[in-house]
């Protein structure tokens, strides 16, 4: 474990604490693309099926951050789907999830480190973690704005992978470990984030809210 | 290269 690493779990961890946050004060899931919520409790699932399969009884702070992001990720799930599904926008969450789910395994089956079920599910999950924010993103390309709050969880979920890269130099340098896969998903899952990261430094910083080009 | 492909990473 490295800084950069543990920084980057704790923006994770932050990023769903002040989405279930936002949600829960408001009562409201406005501006929250649910899609994308689906598809980051997709890859969660995807990921930690070994959870699932041989549950080591060994508790170790892993297992429990792994079963803390499966639960926060379903409960989000629920609160936007069933909870306050009223406020739920779904005309504007109108990416059509299909378009990322097909291409990720379909990519999964043809790029892996090993053609084997958890590998594939393992590599469908980084591939699609790296598009699953583009529901999101696109929702507030509709809508034309994004709540503080809303910006806020964007960029802690837009960091946590940032900081990843950096865990993965790191690690290449001192450990000699390099995961391609994980990498280049992670290079392409921060790119998408660029622009808004943009908007969140020249105007979230300066106490205004993102409002976009109509 | 035979590093072992360890999946340490959340």
């Amino acid at each position: 474990m490295n800084i950069f690493r543990l920084f980057g779990d704790l923006s994770h961890l932050a990023a769903i604490a002040i989405l279930l946050l936002k949600i829960w004060k408001t009562r409201s899931c406005a501006g929250v693309s649910g899609k994308t919520q689906l598809l980051f409790a997709v890859c969660f699932i995807t990921r930690y099926i070994d959870l699932f399969l041989h549950f080591v009884s060994l508790y170790n702070t892993e297992k429990v951050m792994k079963l803390i992001y499966i639960s926060a990720s379903v409960f989000t799930c629920y609160l936007i789907f069933f909870k306050f599904k009223a406020t739920y926008d779904g005309n504007h969450d109108s990416m059509r999830a299909e378009f990322l789910i097909v291409p990720a395994a379909g990519l999964a089956c043809l790029i892996n480190t090993k053609f084997d079920a958890i590998e594939i599910l393992w590599t469908f999950s980084i591939y699609l973690e790296a598009v699953a924010i583009l529901p999101q993103l696109f929702l507030i390309s509709k809508t034309g704005e994004a709540e503080t709050i809303t910006s806020h969880y964007l960029f802690a979920q837009g960091s946590y992978r940032a900081l990843y890269i950096l865990n993965w130099i790191y690690r290449y340098h001192y450990e000699s470990h390099v995961d391609t896969i994980a990498i280049v998903a992670g290079v392409v899952q921060t790119i998408l984030y660029c622009d808004f990261f943009y908007l969140y430094i020249t105007k979230v910083v300066k106490g205004q809210k993102i409002v976009l080009p109509a | 290269d035979c590093r072992k492909q360890t999946k340490d990473e959340l």
